[in-house]
């Protein structure tokens, strides 16, 4: 799965996700990814969400939509995304991740599977990472 | 407030050995990302712009490089929503189309409806010209390569392999 979240300068954010599915799934076994509030969600007044990871899990959960949601309460993109992502796993014992934009362009990055490739592009820097923890920085 | 663009390429147990691919495409998407988040100011154009490149490397599970399903075929789905006015377009079980999430988009601009799939998906694609592109594209050796592990996994446990819900593959 491949996903992306943006902001522009105007303040509207958007979100993608494309996906394979899983491999050796059930022919027409159809996954989070193109479900609303899954695998995606955009709201202006909040932010955008893409997801990833264990999508039966995902969508049972309703990842993406769980972490606009506490982001609305007030909770930045960033503690968002790790507590909802980690929430999911500890109620669904599946891992998935996710990536966050608030309306403001605060990031959110968050994984509980052992691996999730990410990058981004702020304020004429290049950020990037795979494994926990890893943040990597290049000027532009 | 400053254009940001954030991509993933999917998490999951990626072995060691596809590390750097991922790195170098996730890369390579948000920098395409940014410049024409930059050049246009169109967020939906980013957006397309980014996953369309990643939907191009064989290393991603998403268009070219897609899994396979139990029968080897690609099956793929997309989604893509914008934040202004609360717009979505889906589309899933979509075949032999090379940028699922610029298809997505299509249905969410062009139709009166959200989520496309199946035979109506079929004739979207066709109403629109989309161009296809066959499994010569799409299925990579190691996509064929990853089922067949799959399927000798399975082999090895109690339950059969093509029931459902019983063997569930690498996570997205």
């Amino acid at each position: 799965t491949v996903g992306c979240v943006a902001l522009d300068s105007n303040g509207h954010v958007a979100s993608g996700t494309s996906t394979g599915g899983i491999c050796g799934k059930y022919k027409g076994r159809i996954g989070d990814t193109p479900q609303l509030g899954s695998g995606g969600y955009s709201d202006d007044n909040v932010g955008a969400v893409s997801t990833t990871g264990y999508g039966e899990a995902i969508m049972r959960y309703n990842l993406a939509h769980r972490i606009l949601s506490r982001m609305d309460s007030g909770i930045d993109a960033q503690n968002a995304t790790k507590s909802v992502v980690d929430g999911m796993t500890a109620r669904t014992k599946k891992t998935a991740g996710a990536i966050t934009l608030s309306k403001l362009g605060d990031v959110g990055i968050s994984f509980s599977s052992k691996r999730m490739a990410w990058a981004f592009v702020k304020d004429g820097e290049l950020h990037y990472g795979i494994e926990q923890g890893q943040h990597e920085v290049e000027k532009l | 407030v400053s254009p940001v663009i954030l991509v993933h390429g999917g998490a999951g147990d990626i072995p060691d050995s596809g590390v750097q691919e991922k790195i170098d495409g996730v890369k390579q998407s948000a920098l395409v990302g940014y410049k024409v988040l930059c050049e246009t100011g169109l967020v939906l154009d980013a957006i397309e712009a980014s996953i369309n490149i990643m939907e191009d490397l064989e290393g991603f599970n998403a268009g070219r490089g897609s899994v396979l399903t139990l029968t080897g075929e690609v099956e793929m789905e997309a989604l893509i929503t914008e934040g202004k006015d609360l717009n979505a377009g889906a589309i899933t079980l979509a075949k032999n189309i090379r940028y699922p999430i610029s298809v997505a988009r299509k249905v969410m601009e062009q139709t009166p409806h959200t989520f496309l799939g199946g035979a109506g998906l079929e004739d979207f694609i066709k109403k629109s010209n989309i161009p296809r592109v066959g499994d010569d594209w799409l299925i990579t050796d190691r996509a064929k390569d990853a089922l067949e592990k799959f399927k000798q996994q399975g082999a090895n446990h109690t339950e059969a392999a093509t029931e459902i819900g019983k063997r569930p593959g690498d996570v997205g």
